[in-house]
């Protein structure tokens, strides 16, 4: 059991600092198990160091700094073991533009080798992605879909305002 | 393999939906309200029987339609997964595979519900569509879906519950 | 005591549906004492219906809505002790333009009263204010200001890049 | 009555910088981690010395600049707000007033710092602080402050804590 344990936290704990040193453009960050001898007894810890600064607690990150972490580790996790579909619900809310643009481009070089559907309000993100899926209300308290939403019938611009097919 | 239709019928805010999705990288979009992550807790409901993964219900009938504004709530969900199976990766010899599962309300049941699941439209056992889901390394637990405030909790939960994410990989 | 917590819920409830009204555009919502006869014993709950649906558990509410309750929450607070001068971190997070639109709004006027500082990273919101302060980090690991960022800087379209005055 | 001016000093991620505010609807904006809710924490930092809200750090001298990648750890840490007092909202006979605190690292002394409180660059007890805040209305309790993660914790939180917020305001 503790082998078990030992050999995913090694692989995971590699992909997860090779893949928020690139999302991060340079940052540090690792993953340490409290109590190596006896992993069960305690738990896994987060250090990060964004780049050009010093290694801080995980409380003391911003909003979008903290983002990047958890994005970084559900990645981590993804990479170990792979599934063929993936859906994210509005992993982008605390990024910038540009931090939301690089998990958006990550996640459109994973959907070469898998199927990736997120949810997301902010266009640097859709404007990534290979398709784009609307949802409404129009009646009362029903939702319906629209496939293929054109970018400017989008949240920062406007909700879409479309007809309901 | 890839998800390629969900169809909804009375599932939360869905009346009777098709949704098509394509292979690679599609997003979804709209208003506050307007039932995007319900399509998220229609996949759990399908994919996740057992999961602990919580789809935001109090209990199981809370995800039936209850009617909006002015309709009368309804008495069964049904939501159906069609999964692109050409590289037979769920072991069924077929194109495609269909996983639906249905609940109704019934009062004179314990627990006040009854709970179906279909393979192809053949009534399965759970224990079937666990095999089939393991197969195909498709799991509701784990980090495959991400819900909305997921992100927020993996930095604030405690360390413990972060290696017990680890734990359940090994 | 009981007699002051009373008056303090009375008009803070009041102030409550009145502003979720305003906010949601025409829901319904209420602040209710899990102990009427003794409020000390019991909790403060929240219910709410969004405009056209029925009357929803908390949690069954979506990120935005619940937002929209929190947002009503604390202007409900906010009017019955005002203040001369509010500061806001990233309350609009979770709304669509629409809504973020709707509070950015809801600021406006308040701030003809009392100085309002909000951060966000939303350029509905952003374009509502009389003001912008950039904040940028281009020294290693030190951070600065430059006043009166132009719209066209801000994150949507590209995080200031500004000359450090 | 409103905010002029932030003057930060050795403070988060901010050596020396001075912040003018103007009246009616400002707004901040930036990258992520660049700086900006180290301005509300340097806020909270003056207002709140008794407040239990967490200035997201584990003891006071985590506020204290800890040199970025390259410089030096500072000794000592100082915050200024200055307020337009023409309307006299606080009971002192001034245009402006302005609030300092001031933590220096100090390992001699128990709990490892010093804080020090100045009222128009007049040293000041912590009480006499409280009662002009008071005056002026002006709190680090309640929500005039509301920081990053605060709009989900309202709805999060339970019944109790949030019937508590009510009881401070009573
Ligand atoms: N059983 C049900 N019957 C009818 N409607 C329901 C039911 N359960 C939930 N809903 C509706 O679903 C809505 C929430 O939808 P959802 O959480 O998918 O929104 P969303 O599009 O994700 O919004 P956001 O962008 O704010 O996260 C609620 O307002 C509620 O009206
Ligand atoms: N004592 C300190 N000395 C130096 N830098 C510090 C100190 N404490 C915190 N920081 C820095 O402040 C940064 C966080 O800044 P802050 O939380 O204000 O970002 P933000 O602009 O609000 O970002 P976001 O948009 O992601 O919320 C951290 O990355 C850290 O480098
Ligand atoms: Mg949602
Ligand atoms: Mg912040």
């Amino acid at each position: 059991r503790k082998d078990g344990l030992m050999k995913v936290f090694a692989a995971i704990s590699e992909n997860f600092h090779r893949i928020h040193k690139e999302l991060s453009g340079g940052g540090e960050a690792e993953l340490v198990l409290e109590n190596e001898k006896n992993p069960f007894e305690g738990g896994l810890l987060i250090k990060a160091r964004p780049r050009h600064k010093k290694l801080l607690r995980l409380e003391a990150l911003s909003g979008g700094e903290k983002s990047l972490v958890s994005m970084a580790f559900i990645f981590a996790l993804q990479q170990y073991d792979p599934s063929p579909f993936y859906f994210l619900d509005e992993v982008d809310q605390n990024l910038d533009a540009v931090n939301a643009e690089k998990i958006a481009q990550a996640i459109k070089e994973h959907s070469a080798v898998a199927q990736f559907i997120q949810i997301s309000l902010r266009k640097v993100t859709l404007k990534e992605s290979d398709h784009i899926v609307g949802v409404t209300m129009q009646d009362e308290g029903v939702s319906s879909v629209v496939m293929e939403v054109g970018i400017s019938e989008t949240p920062e611009a406007e909700p879409p305002k479309v007809e309901v097919t | 393999m890839y998800l390629k239709e969900i169809q909804l019928e009375n599932f939360k805010s869905f009346k009777r939906m098709r949704i098509p999705f394509l292979k690679g990288y599609s997003t979804v979009t709209g208003p506050n309200g307007s039932g995007k992550s319900n399509i998220a807790d229609a996949i759990l409901f399908v994919l996740g029987p057992r999961s602990s993964r919580v789809i935001r219900a109090g209990k199981l009938t809370d995800l039936i339609f209850n009617g909006g504004r002015s309709k009368r709530p309804a008495k069964y969900t049904r939501v159906s997964l069609i999964f692109d199976n050409k590289d037979r990766l769920f072991p069924v010899d077929a194109d495609e595979v269909k996983l639906t599962r249905y609940v109704n309300r019934s009062p004179s049941v314990e627990g006040g519900y009854n709970s179906y699941f279909y393979i192809n439209d053949r009534r399965s056992k759970l224990s079937e569509f666990d095999s089939l889901l393991a197969h195909a390394r498709i799991s509701a637990d784990g980090y495959n879906i991400v819900q909305q405030g997921d992100v927020a909790n993996i930095v604030q939960m405690g360390n413990v519950d972060r290696r017990k994410v680890l734990d359940s990989m090994a």
